[in-house]
């Protein structure tokens, strides 16, 4: 479903070139359920960046559902951000406009979904994340982790096949947190495919395989045993 | 040096009032350094808004250095937050136009300190937190775990008595984050009082003693062991 091949970043700030991510080659299958782990400032970020289509690289390139992202228009680049990816962002990026129900309807929305069954999957995702009650609060007057879990919630709406979660779970308490990995899990046996940036090893245990970054390389890789 | 006696504070949203927090009280001594853990929407951020005279509560008193801080005054409020306390906030809060660096001297710059002095306090706490080479980039051009390390330096500048740290490990490995607990633990045997919310127990442990919440209320509280 999505394939990095020898993808290197490369940010270029006022005292000189960045070296962030690369060269690395990363290989997700459908239904895969892979976590990244590493120190602060090591590319979690990046990588899901480039794998998203948020950001392209420096060199490589990056195959998602069968298609090379370099050489695709804004409009098929567009499309899949909207349809086939589903996004937790590491500083969420809710609308403050919006509420809780709003920001996590907005993806089936846009992709011009009636609104009735929109709202419906909407108030589904919440109920998942234990925010029905809060459905209509406004992100403001939310705490952080309410906050976290309406990002969850809205990356989870929809049939999109490919979860891109950055550090999802910094803002929840153990028990909560545990819930979102149980529910990330399920997506995926369920087909989904799911990247999942952590800093939180009893997280990591979840997925399939656990890819080790350091200093922008690929340092380690560990292949969960099968129960 | 900080005393929270029988605070309640309730919200007023659209749905009708909220009572995030209360009746609760606390009582933090010089040099002591206390966790907070519960669930996300306990009032964790609620107390520590309170306890740095962010927020007022809608019932009881909260005493900070000895001064009722509901007869206050706005200057004496300010004054209070410049140079008492040092935050560091959930969402961080750090400015995006200005570098690290001068993110982290403006608490020091804001309360008249000679800009030398200033810089180069800046530069020791960001030292500190391992950023000293990312000085002077903008913090939009940061990993979400050095935007997190930036504030936490800014809270660390000059000799502000009581820190209160809003979930300060969330963005951070483990590596990392065991660096900022042993920096604010020896902060506090070096006579500074700490109020951490954390999710992490490993890092609750560092504290003298940790206070549950569950729905606003103290629900238990552990005194760590003498080593
Ligand atoms: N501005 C607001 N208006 C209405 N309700 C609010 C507001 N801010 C917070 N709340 C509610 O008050 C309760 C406590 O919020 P608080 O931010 O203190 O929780 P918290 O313990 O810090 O949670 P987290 O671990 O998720 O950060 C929550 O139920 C939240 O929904
Ligand atoms: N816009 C930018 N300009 C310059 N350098 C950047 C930019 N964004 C990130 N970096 C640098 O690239 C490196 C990797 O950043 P990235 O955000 O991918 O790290 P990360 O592994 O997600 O870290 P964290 O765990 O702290 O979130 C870091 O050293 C960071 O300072
Ligand atoms: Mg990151
Ligand atoms: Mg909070």
């Amino acid at each position: 479903l999505l394939q990095l091949v020898n993808v290197t970043r490369v940010y270029h700030s006022d005292a000189g070139p960045v070296p962030a991510l690369g060269p690395l080659s990363l290989d997700l299958h459908p239904g895969e359920f892979v976590a990244i782990m590493g120190p602060s400032g090591s590319g979690k970020s990046t990588l899901l960046a480039l794998a998203g289509a948020l950001d392209q690289p420096t060199a490589g390139q990056v195959i998602l559902a069968g298609q090379n992202l370099a050489g695709a228009t804004p409009t098929a680049l567009a499309e899949l951000r909207r349809r086939v990816i589903g996004y937790i962002f590491q500083d969420l990026n809710l609308l403050p406009g919006l509420t809780a129900a709003e920001n996590v309807a907005l993806p089936l929305e846009l992709d011009e979904t009636p609104a009735a069954s929109a709202r419906q999957a909407a108030t589904q995702a919440l109920t998942e994340v234990g925010l029905a009650h809060l459905a209509q609060r406004f992100p403001d007057d939310l705490s952080g982790g309410e906050q976290q879990r309406v990002a969850i919630a809205r990356a989870f709406v929809g049939h999109r096949r490919l979860l891109l979660a950055d550090e999802p779970t910094g803002a929840l308490d153990s028990v909560t947190g545990e819930n979102v990995m149980r529910l990330l899990h399920s997506q995926t046996r369920a087909g989904r495919t799911a990247l999942l940036v952590t800093h939180n090893a009893a997280h990591a245990a979840w997925a399939d395989r656990v890819i080790y970054l350091r200093d922008g390389l690929v340092a380690d890789e560990v292949v969960a045993p099968q129960p």
